[in-house]
């Protein structure tokens, strides 16, 4: 999910 | 990772250390706003708590701890170490009127109601505006030193960089994500007045930007 994928940016 | 996101990444680190090294050597933060400073100690903070929840990688825990660590050493020199040159009188940006809507919209506007998520919309919303009390200051004594600038245009290209990231995640992942997408354009849109005084007047001129 968008929430989680997010994590992986600055 | 892509290259629009590395070197995202890079002019991130490169401002950053533009303006600890700029208040370091000269020792003076005059023409800072430490309000702006503040707000972005607090995006960092705000933003990095996964650090303790989650693993990414080693690149993505180095990068947050760098970027934490400088934010707070900026800081610390312009309210502790060189405190006399900070110009309180001129940054007089309101930073509640900023912190109380950002605040709030985290609430009403995130992907999950749990502390982490609300943290780390908060953060992103507060960072698409932590720059108005800089451009504020400036605005207000009408000039800034070209170093200023210098940080100012790669604090903005990170974020322009970032968008076209985006464009490429959407298109190569099907990566889209709304919240820092639309804060991330919203951002960029503040330093569109300013990239146009800095390629007119900074890089042609010499010496400081100063305003008409």
């Amino acid at each position: 999910s968008t929430a989680e994928n997010h994590k992986d940016e600055l | 990772m892509n290259i629009f996101r590395l070197s995202g990444d890079v002019c991130h680190l490169v401002a950053i250390i533009i303006l600890f090294l700029k208040i370091w050597r000269s020792k003076s933060c005059a023409g800072i706003s430490g309000k702006s400073q503040l707000l972005f100690a607090l995006v960092f903070t705000t933003r990095y708590l996964d650090l303790f929840t989650a693993f990414i990688s080693i690149y993505n825990t180095v990068m947050k701890v760098v970027f934490l660590v400088l934010a707070y050493a900026t800081v610390s020199l312009i309210y502790f170490r060189f405190r006399k040159s900070y110009d309180s009188e001129s940054d007089s940006f309101r930073v509640e009127f900023l912190l109380v809507p950002v605040a709030g919209l985290s609430f009403l506007e995130n992907y999950s109601f749990t502390p982490l998520e609300i943290l780390w919309t908060f953060s992103i919303y507060l960072e698409s505006v932590a720059i108005l009390p800089q451009l504020f200051m400036i605005t207000k004594t009408g000039e800034a030193e070209s170093i200023t600038t210098h940080y100012l245009f790669f604090l903005g290209l990170y974020r322009t960089l970032y968008l076209a990231n985006w464009v490429w995640r959407y298109h190569e992942e099907g990566f889209f994500d709304q919240i820092a997408v639309v804060s991330g354009v919203v951002q960029t849109i503040f330093y569109c007045d300013f990239f146009y005084l800095y390629f007119t007047r900074v890089l042609r001129g010499s010496g400081k930007m100063t305003l008409p």
